[in-house]
C-alpha cells in the first residue's frame, strides 16, 4: 500500500459565505421535510384562537413523545411515522329549499403529502353538538367519497363509513376514511371530496347542520378536518444532490 | 450553526461546550498525555435560533449531542470499535500520511418527533428519524 497516491485525508476547512447558511438551510429543511419558505401566519386576530386541527396533533405530539404512556390510548399514532392533518379548503352544502336528500360535502387538498408514503390510517373528524331536531332521535350519519362529479346528475359516490347516534349527543365524531386512500395516492393532484348524509330512523333525510354537525363557520377549535397517518416506504430515496 | 458566542445559558445557543481535561489513551489516570478519548458531548440545537419557529410548532429545540474525541492505538472497549478500526488505526500509526485516522462517530442515533405547519397551513407531525446522537464509537 505505500506506493498509494497521497490522499489528503484532512478537508480543507473554510467559513461559509453569507449566502450558504442560508442554502445550507433551506437543503437542510427539505430533508427533514420542513416546508422550504416561512409559512404565512394567519391574521393576528384569528391565528390567536387555538383551532381544531392543530390542538388534535398537539396531543398526538405529546402522546407519541410520552414514554410513560399514561396518556389516552391513540390507535393509529405507534404504526405511523408521518402524521398529517387537512383543513377543509371548500365546502358546499345542499340543504333547505333542495329536494332531498340533504347533505355536506367537504373537500381537501392532498398536494403535500410525500411521495412514497404508504397509508395506515385516514379519519376524518367532525363536531357535533346536541339538536333538538327533532329530539331525542336516533340518527345514523354516513360518509362517502365523491369519485366522479357529474353536471347533468348525481355525482358517483364510495360509501366510506356509518355511525349511529343520538340527537342529544355532543362531541368530536371520527368517521374513517382509509378506504378512500387508494384513490388519492394515485392522483395527489385532484382535491379529495367527502360527502356527509344524515338520516333518521325512518329513512328521512336531515340538513346536517339542524342535526348539530359544525362546518366551517364553526368556532376554529371545532371546525372540520382529516387526518391520515402513513407509513414511509422501507427504502426512501433521497434525491442526488 | 457556528456564531460568535454570546453570554447566553448553553441551552440557548447551538454552542459547542468547553473542552475540558480528559484521561488520553495511554494515560494511567495521571494526566501523561492529554488527549480526550471519542466520546458523546452535550450540544442542544435550538430551532428558535435557527429562526425555523416560523413553522415548527414543538420542541423549540432538541438535544442532538455530537461525538468527538481521539481514537488512538489500541481501540480499546471504551471506544465501541471493530477489527476493522483496529487495523486502519495500526496501519495509520505506520502510514499516517496514506492512511487515514480512525473516526470518532455516531454508532447508535435515534428519533425525535417534529410538529410544524406545511406550505398548507396543514399541521404535520412527523418522526425524524436518526437526530440524536445515543452513543459513540471509533469506526
Amino acid at each position: 500500500s505505500s506506493h498509494l497516491p497521497r490522499s489528503p485525508h484532512v478537508f480543507p476547512q473554510h467559513r461559509l459565505g453569507v449566502r450558504e447558511p442560508r442554502d445550507m438551510q433551506r437543503e437542510i429543511r427539505e430533508v427533514l421535510g420542513l416546508p422550504g419558505r416561512p409559512r404565512s401566519r394567519a391574521p393576528l386576530a384569528t391565528a390567536q384562537q387555538p383551532a381544531s386541527a392543530p390542538l388534535f396533533m398537539l396531543n398526538l405530539y405529546h402522546a407519541m413523545t410520552d414514554d410513560s404512556g399514561n396518556g389516552p390510548p391513540q390507535p393509529h399514532l405507534h404504526r405511523a411515522d408521518l402524521i398529517m392533518s387537512f383543513v377543509n379548503i371548500v365546502e358546499h352544502d345542499r340543504t333547505l329549499g333542495y329536494q332531498e336528500p340533504h347533505w355536506k360535502e367537504f373537500h381537501f387538498d392532498l398536494t403535500q403529502i410525500p411521495a412514497g408514503e404508504a397509508v395506515t390510517a385516514a379519519e376524518f373528524r367532525i363536531y357535533k353538538e346536541p339538536s333538538t331536531h327533532p329530539p331525542n332521535t336516533t340518527l345514523h350519519i354516513s360518509m362517502f367519497e365523491v369519485v366522479q362529479e357529474r353536471s347533468n346528475r348525481e355525482s358517483d359516490l364510495f360509501f366510506l363509513d356509518l355511525q349511529t347516534l343520538r340527537s342529544g349527543d355532543e362531541g368530536w365524531l371520527v368517521l374513517d376514511i382509509t378506504a378512500a386512500s387508494d384513490r388519492w395516492l394515485l392522483n395527489h393532484n385532484k382535491d379529495l371530496g367527502l360527502r356527509l348524509y344524515v338520516e333518521t330512523e325512518d329513512g328521512h333525510s336531515l340538513d346536517p347542520g339542524l342535526a348539530g354537525l359544525l362546518g366551517q363557520t364553526a368556532p376554529r377549535s371545532r371546525q372540520p378536518f382529516m387526518v391520515g397517518f402513513f407509513k414511509a416506504s422501507q427504502s426512501p430515496v433521497r434525491a442526488p444532490r | 450553526t457556528a456564531r460568535p458566542l454570546k453570554k447566553k445559558k448553553l441551552n440557548q445557543v447551538n454552542q459547542l461546550p468547553n473542552s475540558n481535561k480528559h484521561l488520553g489513551i495511554f494515560d494511567d489516570g495521571h494526566g501523561s498525555l492529554d488527549r480526550e478519548v471519542c466520546r458523546r458531548h452535550e450540544l442542544y440545537v435550538s430551532f428558535r435560533d435557527l429562526g425555523w419557529l416560523d413553522s415548527v410548532i414543538a420542541p423549540q429545540g432538541y438535544s442532538a449531542y455530537y461525538c468527538a474525541g481521539e481514537c488512538i492505538y489500541p481501540l480499546n472497549s471504551c471506544m465501541n470499535s471493530t477489527n476493522h478500526a483496529t487495523m486502519q488505526a495500526l496501519v495509520h500509526l505506520m502510514k499516517p500520511d496514506i492512511v487515514p485516522k480512525v473516526c470518532c462517530v455516531p454508532t447508535k442515533l435515534s428519533a425525535i418527533s417534529l410538529l410544524y405547519y406545511d406550505r398548507n397551513n396543514n399541521v404535520i407531525l412527523r418522526r425524524e428519524r436518526n437526530m440524536v446522537v445515543q452513543a459513540c464509537g471509533c469506526h
